[in-house]
């Protein structure tokens, strides 16, 4: 797996 | 988005409005937390920074980030000033220290870059994970609680929950797994299953939150 790009949720 | 992650941002939304909509209509915060209020201030202070650095997600999502930030800053004002008396630090009594500093050391070893803005991002999420932990020692201590405060507390624990099915869908569709979050999340989660025990066999039945002496 991959860690997202930057940080979507709240 | 997924609908696991939008039921939950609205469950978050929700508890907020029922925590407003609780110290406006009794004129009271009694049975609060200021301490895990404060650190929530805290928690999307050092998370939305990025609300100033020009990174734009959605509007969506910079809507949501103002209206925390907003309305967290505005419920410490209506419980530090407003609501004063109402407060009663004597019972307010866990040491937020334990839980700051841990945080940042835990942000300061795990987290995604070196960068001061990831640096408080990781510190966000590990504080938040554990800043309910004042007003559930709160209620420890007490033994009871306003229904309409476990109503409360009650969304903003599902708000955590949902976000476990949330990261699932998300490791299917787009194969991405962001593992600060997810430990975090469980821990956080984890902390409420007592409550949520006492919630689902006492309150949702229409019976007064107590715990047994």
């Amino acid at each position: 797996f991959e860690v997202p790009e930057g940080h979507d949720e709240l | 988005m997924n609908v696991f992650r939008l039921l939950g941002d609205l469950s978050h939304l929700a508890s907020i409005l029922i925590l407003l909509h609780k110290i406006q209509t009794t004129r009271s915060c009694r049975g609060i937390s200021f301490k895990t209020q404060a650190l929530y201030v805290v928690v999307f202070l050092t998370r939305y920074l990025d609300l100033f650095l020009g990174d734009w997600v959605s509007l969506y999502n910079t809507a949501m980030k103002l209206f925390f930030i907003g309305s967290s800053c505005y419920i410490l004002y209506l419980m530090k000033l407003r609501f004063r008396p109402t407060h009663d630090p004597a019972i307010d009594t866990f040491r937020v220290e334990y839980l700051v500093g841990p945080s940042l050391i835990l942000a300061l070893i795990f987290n995604y870059k070196y960068t001061l803005v990831e640096i408080l991002w990781a510190f966000s999420i590990y504080l938040e994970a554990v800043a309910i932990m004042p007003q559930l020692f709160m209620l420890q201590r007490t033994g009871e609680a306003e229904t309409i405060t476990t109503h409360y507390l009650a969304a903003l624990g599902a708000y955590r929950g949902l976000y476990i099915p949330n990261w699932i869908y998300r490791y299917f569709s787009d194969g991405t797994v962001d593992p600060i979050a997810v430990i975090a999340g469980l821990v956080q989660t984890g902390l409420y299953l007592d409550f949520f025990y006492v919630y689902f066999t006492r309150v949702l039945q229409g019976q007064k939150f107590e715990l047994p002496a």
